[in-house]
């Protein structure tokens, strides 16, 4: 199947989003 | 946002009186962006751990030890530094391990990494990213490039160690395969 792939932008993003 | 694979943190706290093993818990699994991050905040940061302790994040399923039968033929990717150093690059190179294992950064080669665990020592902290068995040389040292890019370091800094290497040594460090 297909790999779920995120960037370190994408994540670091995430971090603080509720 | 769920990621490609689940994964499981798990936490070693030195007692000498307890067998290696039962020093070894699995605190929880995680498989999204969101319950990643709620489980990094919810716990300390490597740098506050004492001496003797460590994380580890392996693929659920993993054991975070040589004897497993995925990382038994496999090595390591590891980069030590000084206590000097602790404060200002232990948590952000854990930080910056930890996305290149969720985020999947390996490409095809993700397939082939097991995990990564956090070494706190007196003398020198570790970092070290887990991989099974590899069918090529070419492939060990692709994923040692793009693990030291993500890190960010200069050259020289990270080495490739074979687990069956580390787990038959006596007194004598360990051999460096590979040095980029």
């Amino acid at each position: 199947g297909t790999r779920i792939i995120y960037d370190r932008k994408f994540l670091l993003e995430c971090k603080n989003s509720p | 946002h769920p990621l490609n694979s689940r994964w499981a943190l798990w936490f070693f706290k030195n007692d000498r009186s307890r067998a290696w093993r039962d020093n070894l818990q699995l605190v929880t699994t995680f498989d999204t962006v969101e319950d990643f991050w709620a489980l990094y905040n919810h716990i300390q940061l490597p740098s506050k751990l004492s001496s003797g302790c460590d994380y580890a994040v392996f693929k659920d399923g993993i054991q975070p030890m040589w004897e497993d039968s995925r990382n038994k033929k496999g090595g390591r990717w590891l980069v030590s530094f000084s206590r000097q150093g602790r404060y200002s690059e232990l948590d952000r190179l854990w930080l910056e391990t930890l996305l290149c294992l969720i985020g999947e950064s390996f490409e095809e080669q993700s397939r082939a990494v097991c995990g990564a665990v956090v070494n706190i020592r007196t003398k020198r902290d570790k970092i070290a990213l887990w991989m099974r068995e590899m069918e090529s040389q070419a492939a060990v040292l692709h994923i040692g490039r793009v693990y030291k890019e993500c890190l960010d370091l200069p050259t020289k800094t990270i080495g490739y160690q074979v687990h069956a290497d580390a787990a038959t040594r006596s007194n004598s460090p360990v051999k460096h395969k590979f040095v980029l």
